[in-house]
């Protein structure tokens, strides 16, 4: 129980907070459309 | 530690896009009817590294036809896209492509279109015209009529049908055929008596057109013709040539 709290409190320190603002990238695919969607 | 696998491609990356460009080439070049179609978006792509400097790309596009029958020499980058209020027309293929040195090829091509939907475009556009079948007998009137009135108006060679390239009727508030076909100059003159006898010329003297018509059948009956002859072009071995096939 003491190696699964320690990790777990690891776990937590090690998510890395992510700064104001952050913007996914975009998904890879589908691309941008050129013309117009049918 | 093995190495890391390169990061997956977006499908707006340089390389997809440069992969889809041949893809979009190829595949004009090997179409023998209808349209040219352009790239309208990248739907999905996957690399598979088969060695040093080799790899096998799977390619999913969207395209969209444009104004430019396929016999045009026109640059595909100066053909016009087709209005969604002209009835657009789609089309989707899955390509496999393959990347050495650099260099691309493509190995296998699969693809479909299909019109925009008819409920689609009467609700963007109430009143445009939807697309016509080829055998409406209207559309075979109409074409028949147009070359006809062409040639009998025309010095220089005797064009002949080649193929239909799509057709409109609307109703209201007039009634109207809107035709636009492929022709192709034969051996005879426009002033020869029998037209029947006359053969498309071969591929190395070839010179195939497109024609676009209006046949207004009420309230008046009044029919406009226009054709563009492309002038003769060298054939190349990816440049589709219809002489062989005439619908």
């Amino acid at each position: 129980s003491v190696a699964r709290r320690a990790v777990a409190e690891v776990a937590q320190h090690d998510k890395v907070p992510r700064p104001v603002g952050f913007v996914p990238p975009p998904p890879p695919c589908p691309g941008k459309i050129r013309h117009f969607k049918i | 530690v093995p190495a890391a696998s390169p990061a997956p491609l977006s499908c707006d990356d340089p390389e997809s896009e440069a992969a889809a460009e041949a893809a979009v080439n190829y595949i004009n070049g090997h179409s023998h009817h209808g349209y040219k179609f352009t790239l309208n978006r990248i739907e999905n792509i996957r690399v598979l590294p088969q060695g040093p400097s080799n790899e096998v790309i799977f390619l999913e596009l969207d395209l969209l036809e444009t104004i430019c029958h396929i016999l045009s020499p026109t640059p595909l980058a100066n053909c016009t896209v087709r209005s969604f209020t002209d009835h657009a027309v789609e089309g989707e293929c899955d390509l496999k492509l393959q990347k050495v040195n650099g260099k691309l090829s493509v190995l296998a091509s699969k693809c479909h279109s299909k019109a925009d939907s008819s409920e689609d475009l009467l609700q963007r556009c109430p009143d445009c015209p939807p697309l016509a079948i080829f055998n409406d007998t209207e559309v075979q009137k109409a074409v028949t009529e147009a070359l006809s009135d062409y040639n009998s108006k025309n010095a220089g060679a005797y064009l002949k049908l080649l193929e239909i390239g799509r057709a409109k009727i609307q109703y209201h508030p007039a009634h109207i055929v809107f035709v636009e076909f492929a022709v192709a100059a034969t051996n005879c003159s426009t002033a020869e008596a029998n037209v029947e006898a006359c053969q498309l010329l071969p591929d190395d003297q070839s010179n195939f057109g497109f024609c676009t018509a209006t046949k207004v059948i009420r309230p008046s009956q009044e029919l406009q013709v226009n054709c563009q002859l492309y002038g003769h072009q060298v054939p190349t071995p990816d440049t589709s040539f219809l002489s062989r096939e005439t619908s």
